[in-house]
């Protein structure tokens, strides 16, 4: 959308060969408001624009020969700046010790479908126990004993209603059966759900993951900020999931989360089937969110 | 935000940031602001509660307030779309409980044959809500389920029948035409039964769950939103959007995962939560 927007205000701006400072200023309107209806966060997009502004107002835009060009350079290169230009890997131990993910993330947001598309990705070279600690919600761990057995992978779970019970036992069930990573599927839960939180950092001390991966749906609104920083302040994540990708929304809260909290988006769900997993490639997505 | 007056130029940025932030997107925002703008001028106020109150009367214009239309003496459906993981099935359970402790009769088509566990999670909460459910194996055909589970319903002289669908989102062709066939089936099978096609909304989701409501409105036809996880720090301000352009009213909220979680929609205690 922006790319049509952009198409509508840079059509006249690029009939000047040079740009007035109105020119920029409503050019910088006109990405404040795409970045908005691409969800970016508001606190954000301010920030965001602030910068571009700046940028595009100094000698570099105003006296190039082609100023429209440059401008959309500014927001590109700027964009990128955020995402960064590389993709982050997940950190797992070496051959002989176990290594531990920990899935976390707001109620529905695809944990226990992506656990075993991370496993499916992982089995190539490892032997991957999926671990059910979610003993809230109806049918959660019938829906990854399941998808373990769709996918070929090992399956923990107990019959009662403990996680931390449930993962402390997964772990010496992962050594017994010479398992070399272990995944845990933990319920749902808000930010604001304190005795769930708490569960959250007691699962993190019994099982001291290497990796603790936060699920966000790629369509989250503004308040994904609130949400992830709160997760990351208690719990210190290693990385974000976002799934959903294969929707048609644009996408914003990866700018917002990248910006605000500096973790990495490592893979990103593109459908609902175990092989609809890919690593997250930043640039891609300044593309999306410009629309 | 009322604390100011009008001339304080921050006002209106503090109320742009607080709409923005509800997610009741760029577009509905700006017009609820130059709409305030008219109305002040209007009504020559300039601070505080006249101000509130001002604000709440033009948030009250772009919402309807409507409750779910229930049908004495005839079958009622009530078809649960929407896109994957908002709390259909969540909602259905809460929905049955709600219903049958109104007297109703109730019965749930278990119509999510594709999903890991579906069916063994909305056979749980039938459990729950004490309700009879009509399901098959997974990887049925759901238009099949539907079938036996409106037989069912009509013979049992069941007075609200609840259908869940599988998630599914609005850019995937093949799944869209799915529930416009599933709605077809409803349409001509029951043609005297009033039926209400509700789309579950989870109020984390930003500015797409405009688009949601759209595209399922032009294959199914809508007639509510069931805003979902209103008890997360997200305010859903998408479905002041939704009801003033698709004309579609909130009829349900998700305040919780517990089967006594769903609350009519109350459009006045709504507006004081965005505020
Ligand atoms: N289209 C699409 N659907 C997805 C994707 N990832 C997950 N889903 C679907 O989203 C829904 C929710 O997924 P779950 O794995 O149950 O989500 P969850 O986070 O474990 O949910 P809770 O345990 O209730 O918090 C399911 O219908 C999944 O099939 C994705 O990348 N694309
Ligand atoms: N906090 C909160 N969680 C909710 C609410 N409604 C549903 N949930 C949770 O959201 C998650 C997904 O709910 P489901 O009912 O499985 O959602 P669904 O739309 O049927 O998902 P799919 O069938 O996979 O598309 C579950 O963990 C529910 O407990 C709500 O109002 N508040
Ligand atoms: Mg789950
Ligand atoms: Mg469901």
């Amino acid at each position: 959308k922006i790319t049509s927007r952009f198409e509508g205000i840079f059509k006249t701006l690029s009939r000047q060969n040079r740009l007035s400072e109105k020119n920029i200023q409503d050019g910088v309107r006109e990405i404040k408001l795409a970045l908005l209806e691409a969800d970016v966060n508001y606190k954000v997009v301010k920030d965001f624009i602030k910068l571009v502004e700046e940028e595009a107002l100094g000698e570099k835009v105003l006296k190039s020969i082609s100023p429209t060009d440059q401008f959309i350079k500014v927001v590109h290169d700027k964009l990128v700046d955020i995402m960064g230009s590389h993709s982050d890997e997940i950190q797992l131990k070496k051959r002989g010790e176990i290594s531990v993910i920990l899935f976390v993330g707001l109620q529905g947001s695809g944990k226990t479908t992506t656990c075993a598309k991370l496993g499916n990705l992982l089995k190539v070279n490892q032997k991957v126990l999926l671990v059910s600690a979610d003993t809230y919600r109806p049918a959660a761990k019938d829906q990854l004993k399941i998808l373990a057995g769709q996918t070929g992978l090992g399956f923990f779970t107990e019959d009662h209603n403990d996680p931390i019970k449930i993962c402390k036992n997964a772990l010496k069930y992962a050594k017994d059966y010479e398992y070399h990573a272990i995944i845990l599927d933990t319920a749902g839960r808000l930010q604001v759900d304190e005795p769930l939180m708490v569960e959250l950092e007691k699962i993190k001390k019994i099982t001291e993951p290497d990796e603790i991966l936060f699920v966000s749906d790629a369509m989250a609104g503004q308040n994904v900020v609130d949400v992830v920083k709160s997760f990351d302040h208690r719990l210190n994540i290693n990385g974000i999931i976002l799934t959903k990708f294969d929707s048609d929304t644009r996408g914003g809260a990866a700018l917002s989360i990248k910006k605000t909290t500096g973790k990495s988006i490592k893979f990103i769900g593109t459908g609902e089937k175990i092989e609809n997993f890919e690593k997250f490639y930043p640039e891609r997505v300044a593309g999306r969110i410009l629309g | 935000i009322f604390t100011k007056k009008i001339n304080d130029p921050d006002f209106f940025d503090e109320m742009e940031e607080t709409l923005i932030m509800a997610d009741v997107g760029v577009e509905t925002t700006l017009e609820i602001i130059e709409h305030f703008k008219a109305y002040i001028k209007d009504k020559n106020i300039k601070d505080g509660e006249g101000l509130k109150n001002l604000f709440k009367q033009s948030l009250q214009d772009m919402i309807p307030q409507v409750t779910f239309d229930y049908k004495e003496n005839q079958l009622n459906v009530l078809f649960i779309v929407g896109v994957n993981g908002v709390g259909k099935t969540t909602t259905i359970g809460k929905l049955s409980h709600t219903l049958k402790n109104e007297g109703k009769k109730v019965m749930l088509a278990a119509c999510d044959t594709f999903r890991a566990a579906a069916i063994d999670q909305l056979s749980v909460w039938a459990d729950r809500a004490e309700v009879p459910i009509i399901k098959q194996q997974m990887g049925s055909d759901p238009g099949a389920v539907l079938h036996d589970a409106i037989d069912s319903a009509i013979s049992k002289q069941i007075d609200i029948l609840i259908v869940d669908t599988a998630g599914r989102f609005h850019n995937k062709a093949n799944l869209m035409a799915e529930i416009e066939k599933l709605n077809r089936i409803l349409n001509k099978k029951i043609e005297s039964a009033h039926k209400e096609t509700l789309l579950v909304l989870d109020a984390c989701t930003g500015q797409n769950a405009y688009v949601q409501a759209e595209s399922f409105h032009q294959s199914v036809q809508l007639d509510g939103i069931i805003l979902t996880k209103l008890d997360s720090t997200a305010k859903g301000g998408i479905v002041i959007h939704i009801a003033h352009q698709l004309k579609l009213p909130v009829k349900f909220v998700g305040i919780g995962e517990r089967i006594t979680d769903l609350l009519p929609f109350n459009r006045d205690e709504y507006i004081d939560s965005i505020l």
